[in-house]
């Protein structure tokens, strides 16, 4: 507060998880966050039945990058009919991996007193993007020329923020570090480095011309030794200009 | 400001991608 201009990292509007109809009059809402180095789910719990809830808990399937509940689910008093409540459940990266089909994919189970849901959520990548992901010049350079042309993906990102210094601010927010930034042949060139929680490097060159009106694109070039996560950050990259 | 060589390689880089 007070400070203006300082934005914050990128936090998707939360979305129905668990429909009532599906979880016996349960219905769960969330969305993921990172704040202050840490991933969050945080969750909104309604109870649409006519019996009380109570003894939650939650579990996780095996997943890509080792999500995992921190904690106990905390909901301490039972939830009455037509009652609501919110939990941020802290998350690290410890879990057991196994590839997902998409790479996002999070399975979860919840329990109450009344039986066990399970559902499906997609989550933005950017929730992996470490705080010290900023790579040194130097290895940025070296890095760049020893991945491969095959490992490099291009994807165009409309509807950005109008000019480099936007991009640049709003991408940091959310763990995105400008590395290096050069004008060609009058266009802004970023060259970016993201580091995600399982070690791997992701480098990005962003071109855009500035001055271009806010509908303008930017191209997005995206080198990475796993080349499978780029069309991920791809989107985080998308989610994060367009908020 | 000590030229390290590296702003010079970040040009080059820039200037090789958008003219190839």
């Amino acid at each position: 507060p007070g400070t203006g201009g300082v934005i914050g990292s990128f936090v998707p509007p939360k979305s129905v998880w668990l429909h009532a109809m599906k979880g016996k009059g349960l219905e769960i809402s969330g969305t993921f966050t990172r704040r202050s180095g840490a991933v969050f789910m945080d969750l909104n719990f309604t109870n649409r039945a006519l019996q009380v809830m109570s003894d939650f808990a939650i579990q996780f399937n095996r997943n890509s990058f080792g999500l995992a509940p921190a904690a106990p689910l905390q909901i301490l008093t039972p939830l009455a009919p037509n009652q609501s409540t919110e939990v941020s459940l802290p998350l690290n990266t410890v879990g057991s991996v196994m590839k997902m089909d998409p790479l996002n994919n999070l399975q979860v189970a919840i329990k109450n007193n009344i039986d066990v849901f399970y559902f499906s959520v997609v989550y933005t990548l950017h929730i992996l993007f470490m705080e010290d992901g900023k790579m040194e010049r130097q290895m940025f350079l070296a890095t760049w020329k020893d991945i491969p042309n095959e490992n490099e993906a291009q994807f165009q990102i409309r509807e950005c923020p109008p000019n480099s210094d936007a991009v640049s601010n709003k991408l940091q927010a959310s763990n995105v570090f400008t590395v290096a930034r050069r004008t060609v042949d009058g266009q802004d060139m970023l060259y970016q480095s993201i580091k995600l929680t399982n070690g791997i490097w992701v480098l990005a060159e962003l071109r855009m011309q500035p001055g271009s009106p806010s509908c303008a694109y930017v191209e997005l070039c995206l080198k990475c030794r796993a080349p499978e996560v780029s069309p991920f950050v791809s989107q985080a990259f998308e989610a994060i200009l367009k908020n | 400001e000590l030229d390290d060589g590296l702003d010079e390689a970040f040009s080059r880089l820039a200037e090789s991608r958008t003219n190839p």
